[in-house]
């Protein structure tokens, strides 16, 4: 799921 | 030791209604400043964000940061057994693995304990960046939830697009379209009745109506929703909790609607 990637991916990068 | 003492208790309740649907566990970090809780739905496909600052409590005291790991489910069930009207106290020992509830009625004739078992839960620390958003709206709660509900009944999605005038809240299926929009109110007699819009660019983006509608769980929380939108980054919904903190709920745009 893309969404779920794009989520973890901006909540990680910080 | 941990103890948060709580006169509106029903808060407490609200809070829990509003995260419990989401979210089968959750640690709450306690430390001198407050009450942090910062999860991932079951789902990974948002965020939930909750801030209890101590200064919202009646009592607060927290000698060293503890982490409460709770299955929201058993939480729940707890705070069901509290009336809206009892003062509802959490505590715990340094490293207990239990935490107690008190409920007392509000001329002290009842006092009920629960103590509920924690949890060792390895969870993912997280980061929420800084962001300065295009678009920020602040609506009535009520109206947001009813926007939510009405809209799911098209379709999965809802697209909010705001501009300068307003904002709009869209969804399409089978049985056809819907359209809600909302201008930019003048004066209001109630600033909770306002609708405001923040605007530096446009934006357009879509959601899953399932999340919003999720999210408005947390509508007797506060009479005032405030959504914050740029293109390719989570929407956040924000709901105050009285004079003692927040909840913001992160949502991911769709892709390829």
């Amino acid at each position: 799921n893309t969404e779920q990637e794009e989520l973890e991916e901006y909540f990680k990068d910080s | 030791m941990f103890e948060a003492r709580l006169v509106q208790g029903s808060l407490l309740k609200k809070v829990m209604e509003a995260i419990k649907d989401l979210l089968n566990e959750a640690s709450f970090d306690c430390a001198h400043s407050g009450i942090l809780l910062q999860a991932m739905d079951n789902s990974h496909v948002s965020l939930v964000s909750l801030n209890l600052r101590k200064e919202g409590f009646d009592k607060y005291r927290c000698d060293r940061n503890i982490v409460m790991g709770m299955n929201l489910t058993s939480m729940s069930k707890i705070l069901k057994c509290a009336s809206n009207d009892d003062i509802i106290t959490m505590k715990a020992q340094d490293s207990a693995d239990t935490v107690t509830f008190v409920f007392e009625s509000p001329n002290q004739e009842k006092v009920s304990e629960y103590e509920m078992k924690l949890m060792n839960l390895d969870q993912d620390q997280l980061g929420i960046p800084e962001t300065e958003y295009c678009c920020i709206i602040k609506l009535p709660s009520g109206e947001f939830a009813r926007i939510c509900r009405d809209l799911s009944q098209f379709g999965e999605s809802i697209v909010i697009s705001c501009t300068k005038e307003g904002v709009k809240f869209s969804a399409a299926g089978d049985i056809g379209t819907a359209n809600i929009k909302l201008a930019q109110t003048g004066t209001v007699d109630k600033e909770e009745d306002a609708v405001i819009v923040d605007m530096q660019e446009p934006v357009t983006l879509t959601f899953s109506c399932k999340y919003l509608n999720m999210f408005t769980k947390a509508t007797p929380l506060s009479p005032q929703v405030c959504l914050s939108m740029s293109p390719d980054v989570p929407l956040v919904v924000e709901y105050k909790i009285g004079e003692i903190g927040h909840i913001r709920y992160y949502l991911a745009p769709r892709i390829g609607d």
